[in-house]
């Protein structure tokens, strides 16, 4: 699974995520990554969000949208709110990591498995790569 | 607050052990290749929406990561591909799931959003909406690579393993094998 969250000059979110399903998977089983609101959300008004991990948790608990209700709600940081929809999904015994950004460009990358391909770039342009 | 773009390529069990100095590096310029792609769009004007597309897309053109190019195989041997786009100003989204031969479906989501009036298409019918669309149309065999291939097979015999000590299905929380992230 792929994704990206994005913030452009006109302060304008967006969120996507794209993936190749699960190996071995049957019954044409889909996972969260297609999912408005559990694996991929976008709202101006809180952040955009792209998720990766156990998709069947991803969607119970509609890690996505929760993040950002999280944030309109009860006026949670971008960062803690990752870190609140991540821990649920751990406590259900579901795994995986997600991607956020808010309007005010703080990233959020919080996840629960042994790693995860991350990347962010600064407005001047600056990178940073994470894999663990 | 001086972010413009995050992107991931995925999570899942990625074993320091496993990965070499080579694939490191491999995967490293990719995701910055992708970052770069997206940060040009922002800097040129462009919007948000073009930015996303424009880093998943290349990301769905680099077999490291199980999307597009690199997707992990089904049980029958094929390569399903799902997505997803939403734009935070209008709330609109587009999604496709199930899709077999789109190159990028990411692409096929935009289409979805922009071009029609639904949310998810799903399948044989997405699949004709992007070909309406004029979006590039690949034989499913454009998708194999034989690193997935392998994981398809490595994950089958650890499926009839499992089976044979009798406890195939794994409730959630008994330590199913992240090996679905690709």
């Amino acid at each position: 699974t792929v994704g990206a969250v994005a913030l452009d000059k006109d302060g304008n979110l967006a969120a996507g995520t794209s993936t190749g399903g699960m190996t071995n998977k049957k019954f044409g089983r889909v996972g969260d990554s297609p999912i408005i609101g559990a694996g991929t959300y976008a709202n101006n008004k809180t952040a955009a969000v792209s998720g990766t991990g156990w998709g069947e948790f991803f969607i119970r608990n509609v890690v996505a949208y929760d993040l950002s209700a999280l944030m309109e709600y009860k006026g949670l940081t971008v960062r803690d709110a990752g870190e609140q929809v991540i821990k649920k999904v751990g406590a259900m015994g579901g795994d995986g990591g997600l991607i956020a950004l808010d309007q005010k460009g703080n990233a959020a990358m919080p996840f629960n498995t042994a790693g995860m391909y991350r990347g962010t770039i600064t407005k001047d342009g600056t990178i940073e790569i994470y894999i663990y | 607050g001086q972010y413009v773009m995050v992107i991931h390529g995925g999570a899942g069990t990625i074993l320091r052990s496993s990965m070499t100095p080579e694939k490191e590096k491999a995967y490293r310029t990719a995701l910055e290749a992708a970052l770069k792609a997206g940060y040009q769009k922002i800097n040129a004007g462009s919007s948000s929406l073009d930015a996303v597309q424009a880093a998943i897309t290349m990301l769905e053109d680099n077999p490291l990561f199980n999307a597009g190019k690199g997707a992990v195989f089904t049980h029958d041997g094929k390569n399903e591909l799902d997505a997803a786009i939403m734009d935070g100003k209008s709330l609109k989204a587009g999604a496709v799931a199930g899709v077999t031969v789109i190159k990028n479906p990411i692409m096929a989501a935009r289409a979805v959003m922009e071009r029609s009036e639904h949310v998810m298409l799903i399948g044989k019918g997405a699949e004709q909406f992007a070909k309406e669309c004029g979006l590039t149309i690949v034989d499913p065999k454009y998708f194999y690579t034989e690193d997935r291939w392998k994981g398809l097979q490595k994950a089958i015999e650890e499926e009839a393993e499992k089976n044979k000590r009798g406890n195939g299905y794994n409730p959630p929380g008994t330590g199913y094998p992240d090996y679905k992230f690709g």
